[in-house]
């Protein structure tokens, strides 16, 4: 009924250091894992090497203020890592654990509670380990030495009383180890004679709970309870609620869904219109809510027209720079909501636009030219040669006349533009199949995925057809592994490496959207899958088409295993129809970067039993 | 929203701030009022007037009449003509079903006309507009790859031709507009 | 029938779209 507080420091020290460690640990490891693990510096040599040769393409070609954005938002990334509040909160801990630790092991009152206790191994002699016998034995020795009647003659009486206790003590941890009732009292309450006298106390200093100090303790529990944690339980919540799970705001969503749900089949969708609705998005508003969609829109229209807007107002670069590279994730958004509404005719139109934003060029029939660095549009759009729409088209001219075409006087300029249009990288499609791991054909509800194989090439290169590569190389594993997780095998293939986009903001990597929809209602039928490693080294390869020669049906010097194949596997949203028969479905692979770099063609899934 | 008792149409009090649906749904409604207002039949039903398809048979048979004397232009004009006559004589509660088949019957020809004089954007149009109403036969992917072969968008012309064939795998026309878009495309990438 | 109209109707400014995008 009467509580006695910690006058002497014994116990509240304890406490604090529990309450700190329960928070402090878990927050240790969690930042170390984010400093050691959570980068992409885990890169192989492969992967570094690409990514060098694109930064540098891309480099010459960027502006020193999208440099500048670059430095500020980019590595604004890196730096926080290791200086953010988190880690000096971590360091700050473990300080104060530190000082708490010391001022227990030199509290006296603290150490002799600790004499009190009870421990027969240590009063024994023996580890914590010692098997029946050790302790037996040591016993044995140890009586020998204490017992009442072995004593010498010549000890003083404090010594003999001494001794005389300290051999009660020997005798007590003996049976405290050995006899089961007194076993059982000391597991029970830490001594062999059962329960000792026990206190309960508040692990506070008086001072704290009935001094002056105690009001403040109130107050700071009441702050504590009733206004910090609901605020920041507020405030996680409403973050949480706030943005959905492919990361876009909800209200963002909420006006795609309702353009969505409203649109009407007579309408065209175009590049404009994604941009209209784009620019209505919520994280713009958050950025800058001084400015209307209408400002959105523009600032976007005069980035794909490569329109310098600081001319029309001061810093208006910058606000265009962070709402182009907010694009990104927005866009994705938007393409997963069009995926739900099954319309296959927005998500394309919404990946022409994610390449529109990406390379800052318009969404005309020639944009896969006007992609190209130093290209002199009057000249080339006026030109008197055929129309050239493509990049396989470009190659086939020798180098002097594309500089005519292009409108490139200056051979270094020439030179790189070339650089950059072989190293944009062309997708050729080698095999396409649904394939059930396990099985040599698609029976009624199996769960089929498509694998591709595929061939990433400059469009430089000649064309190398499917019958060119062996089956060998284009054979997937049979082994357990591979039917277990038939995907696996997509992880091992390198990271795709930086795009070519000095226009865009930030550095990013370039991917491809996998689109699914069935021939038979033109929808889509799932989610879109984004392919985010693929291997770009036959890029580098010398294979120029204006120079290789056909020996009939064969290719001149063509040896297929110095090329690398890549997969690509899409899985399936849903299974086999039950009914045996065949099933067309259309694919097609986007570029979310690049114009020129796409496939788009038809499947058939033969349902057999 | 507010309502006019002379011609019994309705509108909405504040334009401004209402969304296209209701706007829509208001002019269907004005639209049904008016046709309603115009019957003269007390017993009126969803057949097609006979009237107006007299109307609507002429001038579409002129246009065939046109045809077989070779004036093509004039024909294709006498069909839109008879299109618009259908448009406009044709109430809305006359049989949906009829309506349909007389504006998709009407559009083929059309088309073909279109097509013949090198109206390609146009045939595009009207084909996209058949496939909407769920029209999806071999014909209209055939000229439908065709129109798009000859404005020189190959890639779509080959999208198109791959859907109509998944719908009809064995058309030989269209395998063979299938290997001209091939052909094409070879030649356009270089 | 006033949806099929409607449809009809915009071929229209479809056409226009078509031909700027192209």
């Amino acid at each position: 009924l009467n509580y006695d507080y910690d006058e002497g420091s014994e116990t509240w020290p304890f406490f604090l250091l529990t309450v700190i460690l329960m928070g402090l640990i878990p927050l240790t490891i969690m930042q170390l894992y984010r400093l050691i693990f959570a980068n992409d510096s885990l890169e192989t040599k492969e992967e570094l090497q690409e990514d060098e040769l694109y930064a540098k393409l891309g480099k010459l070609d960027t502006k020193q203020e999208i440099l500048e954005f670059r430095m500020k938002y980019d590595n604004k990334n890196q730096i926080s890592k290791v200086f953010n509040w988190r880690n000096l909160i971590v360091i700050v801990g473990w300080a104060f654990v530190a000082l708490l630790v010391q001022r227990i092991s030199n509290n006296d009152a603290i150490k002799q509670a600790a004499v009190g206790i009870f421990d027969p191994y240590e009063l024994l002699g023996i580890s914590v380990s010692a098997s029946d016998r050790d302790i037996k034995s040591a016993y044995r020795k140890l009586s020998v030495k204490f017992h009442p009647d072995k004593l010498s003659k010549d000890l003083s009486q404090e010594e003999r009383t001494s001794m005389e206790e300290k051999y009660v003590q020997i005798t007590k941890a003996y049976e405290a180890l050995t006899d089961e009732v007194i076993k059982e009292n000391f597991l029970k309450y830490g001594h062999p004679d059962g329960p000792q006298s026990m206190s309960h106390g508040i692990a506070l200093p008086k001072f704290l709970v009935e001094g002056s100090a105690s009001p403040l303790l109130i107050l700071f529990y009441v702050a504590l309870l009733g206004i910090i944690l609901p605020y920041l339980v507020g405030k996680w919540w409403t973050k949480t609620q706030s943005y959905t799970k492919k990361g876009i705001h909800t209200k963002t969503a909420s006006y795609f869904v309702d353009r969505l749900v409203n649109y009407k089949p007579s309408e065209i969708v175009t590049v404009d219109l994604i941009i209209k609705w784009l620019s209505h998005a919520e994280e713009f508003k958050l950025f800058y809510p001084d400015l209307t969609p209408a400002d959105f829109e523009e600032l976007l229209h005069d980035h794909i027209n490569r329109i310098n807007s600081n001319e029309k107002g001061p810093n208006r670069n910058v606000v265009k720079f962070r709402i182009v590279a907010k694009c990104h994730s927005i866009l994705l958004g938007f393409l997963d909501i069009a995926a739900g509404f099954r319309n296959l005719d927005v998500a394309n139109y919404a990946l022409d636009t994610f390449k529109c934003i990406v390379q800052a060029v318009p969404n005309s029939p020639k944009a896969q030219i006007l992609q190209l660095p130093n290209v002199n549009k009057e000249q080339f759009e006026n030109g008197s040669v055929d129309d050239i729409y493509t990049l396989g088209k470009l190659f086939t001219f020798d180098d002097e006349k594309i500089g005519k075409i292009l409108g490139i006087k200056d051979k270094k300029q020439l030179d790189h533009t070339l650089s950059v249009a072989s190293n944009i990288p062309h997708i050729r499609l080698i095999k396409a199949d649904f394939v059930v791991p396990g099985e040599t054909q698609v029976t009624p509800l199996s769960t089929p995925h498509i694998s591709l194989k595929v061939l990433i090439r400059s469009a430089k290169h000649k064309i190398i057809q499917t019958e060119h590569i062996p089956e060998s190389m284009l054979a997937e594993s049979q082994d357990f592994e591979h039917m277990r997780d038939p995907f696996a095998m997509v992880n091992e293939q390198p990271l795709i490496p930086y795009s070519y986009a000095p226009f865009f903001p930030t550095m990013r990597r370039s991917a491809w959207c996998c689109l699914v929809s069935l021939q038979k209602d033109n929808k889509l039928i799932q989610t879109p899958v984004m392919v985010n490693r693929l291997s770009f080294q036959n890029l580098s390869k010398s294979f120029d088409k204006r120079q290789v020669k056909m020996i009939g049906k064969d290719i001149e010097g063509f040896k297929p295993e110095d090329w690398v194949i890549g997969t690509i596997k899409i899985p399936l949203g849903q299974p086999a129809p039950q009914q045996t028969g065949t099933v067309f479905f259309r694919v097609v692979v986007k570029s979310t970067d690049y114009f020129g770099s796409d496939l788009d063609f038809t499947m058939a899934m033969h349902v057999k039993e | 929203l507010s309502y006019n008792q002379n011609n019994k149409q309705i509108a909405l009090l504040d334009p401004e701030t209402e969304t296209e649906t209701p706007q829509t749904n208001i002019a269907q409604i004005n639209k049904l009022t008016a046709d309603l207002i115009a019957e003269s039949n007390p017993n009126f039903t969803p057949q097609p007037k006979e009237e107006a398809s007299k109307l609507i048979k002429n001038l579409f048979e002129t246009g065939l009449k046109q045809i077989k004397q070779n004036k093509l232009p004039d024909a294709l004009k006498s069909i839109t003509l008879a299109i618009q006559m259908a448009k406009r004589k044709r109430t809305s509660y006359e049989a949906f079903g009829i309506q349909l088949q007389e504006l998709q019957f009407m559009l083929r020809q059309k088309i073909d006309l279109q097509l013949l004089l090198g109206k390609f954007v146009d045939a595009l149009e009207d084909l996209e507009f058949l496939l909407g109403t769920g029209m999806a036969s071999n014909d209209v992917f055939i000229r439908k790859t065709d129109a798009l072969l000859k404005l020189k968008k190959f890639q779509l012309a080959k999208v198109a031709a791959e859907r109509g064939l998944s719908l009809h795998p064995n058309d030989t026309k269209l395998k063979a507009l299938m290997m001209e878009c091939n052909r094409n495309l070879v030649e356009f990438n270089g | 029938n006033q949806a099929m109209t409607r449809r009809y109707d915009a071929i229209t400014k479809r056409k226009e779209v078509c031909i700027k995008e192209w």
